[in-house]
């Protein structure tokens, strides 16, 4: 529950125009928010584009999210 | 296998990214 929020906290951190989904564009933005490289935000978009279709779906985010919170909480 | 070495990468990288945006969400409430 908690994790589902924040996952879509953070979706819409990255989808700033409010589109539906995050395009590689919008992760290259995020380059002046997060100590990230450009180099790392690509990669951040190509693990998390299952499908390699060019464009993250809330779906697709909120299970990259989720491998990586319970990789950190344990469970 | 290059596969392995790019699976535990992403892993290392997400982390990086969903780390700097949850520290970039409490450090400006």
């Amino acid at each position: 529950e908690v994790m589902w929020k924040k996952a879509q906290e953070f979706f819409q951190t990255c989808d700033s125009e409010g589109k539906g989904f995050i395009a590689r564009t919008d992760m290259q933005r995020l380059h002046k928010e997060l100590p990230l490289s450009l180099e790392e935000l690509e990669d951040v978009f190509d693990a998390l584009d299952a499908d390699a279709n060019g464009f993250l779906t809330p779906e697709e985010f909120a299970s990259g999210f989720s491998h990586f919170f319970f990789s950190q909480n344990g469970h | 296998d290059p596969n392995m070495k790019a699976g535990a990468t992403s892993e290392g990288v997400l982390a990086n990214f969903f780390n700097s945006l949850l520290s970039k969400k409490t450090g400006s409430p």
